[in-house]
């Protein structure tokens, strides 16, 4: 239709917001996060010039006067103060190279047809622009493509949560890898579609045997189970086996101090609604430091939807830990009375989790209130979203899906891989979900 | 490993190639320190 918004611009919504993006260093599991001190507002790059009427493509020098993510707003040299022709590009592509790139492939430097009369001498101004400016490193594109490497291979076997029954795992075979973002398909199932979409750092996928190396429910055939819990003590894997190196390593726990023990009262995110941080019992322990969390009052009575958390997770709080940072908890469905956690204590004979054992590490994460960033959908892992980080606590963030009711918010951990910068869905050729635009009345 | 690399900026001559002809310039960039 006529009407209908042209494709998503994420400059023109920076822009039009006046809002900041998380830095790409905040994001330590994503390409080019380490090197990102390698790029600087006021920096000189080699661009395009497309105001030139010129039919080979030629270049112009452009400097960076804003950075989003891994996008940033480019000048051509030579504009000063005027902003005509500011454009956003993607840092990570092809399209913006180091000051010095065209002379190494034997092409002139072209100034825009608008300033092409506004000096005589170009080597004077250029020299006075660029000496002692900052460009990017010559081996930055190839530090990009080394960075974006993933190791998950197609037709690789791996265990991951049921994502119809998440107390239970399955077994799983890549299906394709974008970005880091692996598609993986349930391999009992006959459903083609049945896919699962999680980022290679996924605390939900572990590799063969896992399950029942820490004692979690797996659902799998009796050939799988004998076969995988031998490979496991025979540390031999089959070629197609996920090699155990390439997953998350969660921290050690030392195990002769205190540990979680069932019935263990504690807050957690719940699984099945982000949005909410929830009473919640510790059902069962695994091995490895690993714990089965039921939500108060949400469960069934088979336990189906407990899941599994590491107790090192930064998605367990212990009691009060909302009440501390002023963050709603979700009560027990149907508990009447206002909920206070002494009352709640007594009344259900249990003991609150202590406060020593789970995750208080705060690292200096670099989120605040307000940047933008794009994250995945939890609900629909195969979505990437335009979205905001309204609230920081410590190292957990509430994120907002623009455009969206608060309702589908997540509460995410700050070192959560489904969080990208800005840019990231362009980078990698993966479909980024606009804001959602409400239909105004006919 | 990534984020641990060890960076630093450095001087670095870069030609440049105009219509004019060519010239080189000194600007700074972020190199492996090792």
């Amino acid at each position: 239709s006529k009407n209908k918004p042209g494709p998503f611009d994420w400059g023109v919504h920076i822009d039009t917001e006046k809002k900041e993006s998380a830095p790409v260093t905040s994001f330590k599991h994503a390409p080019m996060s380490g090197h990102w001190s390698d790029v600087a507002v006021g920096m000189k790059v080699e661009v395009l010039n497309t105001d030139c009427d010129l039919p080979s493509k030629v270049f112009w020098i452009a400097q960076v006067i804003k950075i989003a993510g891994y996008r940033a707003k480019l000048r051509y040299e030579g504009f000063e103060e005027n902003s005509s022709l500011d454009f956003w590009c993607n840092l990570c592509t092809m399209e913006v190279h180091p000051v010095g790139w065209c002379a190494t492939i034997g092409k002139p430097l072209v100034p825009p047809k608008t300033i092409q009369h506004k000096y005589t001498n170009w080597k004077g101004f250029l020299v006075k622009r660029l000496t002692g400016a900052k460009t990017l490193p010559g081996d930055f594109y190839t530090k990009v493509v080394e960075s974006r490497e993933c190791k998950f291979r197609s037709g690789m076997q791996l265990e991951v949560v049921d994502k119809c029954s998440i107390s239970s795992m399955r077994v799983a075979v890549v299906d394709e890898v974008v970005g880091g973002r692996i598609r993986l398909l349930y391999r009992d199932s006959q459903d083609e579609e049945d896919d699962f979409w999680c980022h290679m750092a996924s605390p939900l996928i572990h590799p063969v045997g896992w399950s029942q190396l820490v004692g979690h429910k797996l659902t799998a055939t009796a050939d799988y189970k004998a076969a995988s819990y031998a490979k496991t003590i025979s540390k031999k894997l089959d070629p197609m086996d996920c090699p155990p190196d390439l997953f998350r390593k969660e921290k050690t726990v030392d195990s002769s101090h205190q540990q979680f023990q069932v019935g263990m009262k504690l807050e957690a995110i719940d699984p099945l609604n982000l949005s909410t941080v929830c009473v919640a019992t510790v059902r069962k322990v695994l091995r490895e430091g690993y714990l089965m969390i039921g939500i108060d009052g949400m469960e069934t009575p088979d336990g189906s939807d407990w899941f599994c958390y590491h107790q090192t997770s930064a998605s367990i709080f212990p009691v009060g830990f909302c009440d501390l940072n002023k963050i709603e908890l979700t009560p027990p469905r149907n508990y009447s009375a206002p909920f206070k956690w002494l009352d709640y204590l007594k009344k259900t004979k249990s003991q609150a989790a202590p406060v020593k054992l789970f995750n208080n590490e705060i690292p200096n994460h670099g989120f605040k209130a307000g940047m933008k960033v794009e994250a995945v959908d939890l609900m629909e892992p195969h979505l990437v979203c335009v979205a905001t980080v309204v609230r920081v606590v410590g190292r957990l963030l509430r994120v907002h899906f623009d455009g969206w009711e608060d309702t589908y918010d997540q509460w995410v951990d700050c070192e959560a891989p489904d969080l990208y910068p800005v840019g990231w869905c362009e980078m990698m050729g993966y479909p980024l979900q606009p804001p959602l635009i409400k239909a105004s009345p006919p | 490993g990534d984020a641990e690399r060890s960076r630093k900026w450095e001087q670095k001559q870069v030609q440049i190639k105009t219509l004019e002809g060519e010239f080189s310039v000194t600007m700074w960039a972020s190199e492996d320190s090792n």
